[in-house]
């Protein structure tokens, strides 16, 4: 990656379409250009908020030919967009006589581009890197596109993931600090301390714990909520909805997501294939709408709840769910049926329903008797309320 | 030496508007030498992780007819950089 040698000195950005293309609909270019700033925000604590009038830190224009800049655009083809690094205003300007086009194979794709011209709005140059978003060619549509490692180098290496002390001034061309920063502790997180109900919770393979709740995910640390969330699923997870029923990571250090009858598989935050997949196909036996799942450290099957029920399924037999399944929830002492979610964190497994969690004893198979007494509160213990 | 051929003419043109060439200067008619010609197209051809030969081959014309983005790529060797309005 490139450093252009100037960065913005507050997290927090605006930025204002100020002129919408004549082929798209503005609600659809309003939705892929946000989409475009959280390929950036994924990956520091910078914000960008639209607003639709007065002063904004970046402008947003689709113009044709000269437009007032002294570099005019040249039609379909050729050079597609420009922008100004952040010493300069950080405006962005697209050729609206190039065919944008959103989610299509056709035309030119306005979120990645988008999402490039924004990387040069925040003070990155072109990289030398093919695979990186900065490098200067257009790569045609990537349906599953995730940000390479060298992007988020380089916008690491500008906004770190920490707080930047404002000094009030919005842009400098100042030394930028090299040094990626630790985030610290996040903040009390309000959506989630004023209902700690959540739809499901997992560990990734790298051994992050993530709570997911509709749209959004947090991830979890030893003291809370980590800072920089919540953030949209599908900025991260390219193709995953919202409500998600249930998740898991399997030994083989693939991540399952379930929801309604379908499931979908990732290695990280990668689609692993042509996701999603009907239940029934991929884990014959388990019934559609489950409420929770978890894979159990100790035989590595893994758990699948629903309502009062519960179904064991083994991938290494045929059938992978034994006749004796379901069984019933409450055959685990204390448990309560239809739980929201359910982990499985440090030999323990924990289940979650509502405001409460409870932590399972896999050796005693009850919740375990501890002072205060289970369920405990979920906003307290997991988010640091 | 002139630089006659269209496309070299084209990639002199792109050459200098993506930074690995002084901005034309329309009263000098855009003349520069091979040398200066050679050079910017390697450097061009290794920012782009092609083969470097400073010669104007199929596989970087097609590169420089690509779409793009119009910031340029080397900023401060052929001007001040972008500046605005």
């Amino acid at each position: 990656y490139a450093l252009q040698g100037s960065r913005w000195r507050v997290k927090k950005l605006t930025y204002k379409i100020s002129k919408y293309p004549r082929i798209l609909e503005k609600s659809a270019v309003d939705k892929d250009v946000s989409r475009a700033f959280s390929v950036w925000s994924e990956y520091t604590d910078l914000t960008f908020t639209q607003k639709r009038s007065g002063q904004v830190h970046i402008e947003i224009r689709f113009e044709r030919g000269e437009h007032g800049d002294g570099d005019p655009f040249d039609g379909p083809g050729g050079t597609l967009a420009h922008a100004y690094f952040p010493v300069y205003g950080g405006d962005a300007h697209f050729d609206d006589s190039e065919h944008w086009s959103i989610n299509s194979y056709r035309g030119t794709n306005l979120f990645q581009v988008a999402a490039h011209e924004f990387g040069h709005s925040l003070g990155l140059s072109h990289s030398d890197v093919k695979s990186a978003l900065m490098a200067p060619f257009y790569r045609g549509y990537e349906p599953n596109f995730i940000l390479d490692s060298d992007d988020i180098q380089g916008i690491q290496a500008l906004y770190g993931q920490q707080t930047l002390s404002s000094s009030g001034s919005e842009s400098t061309d100042t030394k930028v600090n090299s040094k990626t920063t630790v985030p610290p502790p996040g903040e009390e997180d309000t959506q989630l301390c004023s209902d700690s109900k959540i739809d499901t919770m997992f560990d990734s393979a790298e051994g992050h714990s993530y709570a997911f709740k509709g749209d959004h995910y947090w991830k979890l640390t030893t003291d809370g909520i980590a800072s920089g969330y919540p953030r949209l699923i599908s900025n991260s997870w390219h193709g995953l909805p919202g409500n998600i029923d249930a998740a898991f990571t399997y030994k083989n250090g693939k991540t399952y997501f379930f929801k309604g009858s379908k499931y979908w598989r990732y290695i990280g935050k990668k689609i692993d294939g042509d996701y999603p997949k009907d239940i029934s196909e991929g884990f014959t036996g388990i019934p559609d709408n489950i409420d929770a799942a978890t894979v159990w450290t100790g035989n590595g099957k893994i758990y699948f709840y629903k309502g009062t029920k519960f179904w064991r399924f083994d991938p290494a037999q045929r059938p992978p769910v034994k006749s004796t399944y379901p069984k019933l929830i409450s055959n685990w002492e204390g448990i309560p049926n239809n739980i929201d979610a359910a982990l499985t964190y440090h030999g323990y497994t924990y289940f979650f329903k509502g405001d409460m969690y409870y932590r399972f004893n896999d050796r005693t198979f009850s919740v375990d008797v501890a002072d205060p007494a289970f369920p405990r509160s979920t906003a307290y213990w997991w988010f640091g309320c | 030496i002139p630089v006659t051929a269209l496309s070299e003419n084209n990639a002199m043109s792109y050459l200098s508007q993506f930074g690995y060439l002084p901005p034309t200067n329309p009263t000098s008619g855009g003349f520069i030498t091979q040398e200066t010609m050679t050079k910017a197209i390697s450097e061009f051809q290794s920012f782009a992780g092609l083969n470097v030969t400073g010669d104007l081959d199929n596989e970087t014309s097609t590169l420089m007819s690509l779409p793009r983005c119009g910031v340029k790529d080397k900023v401060g060797a052929s001007s001040d950089g972008r500046s605005k309005r």
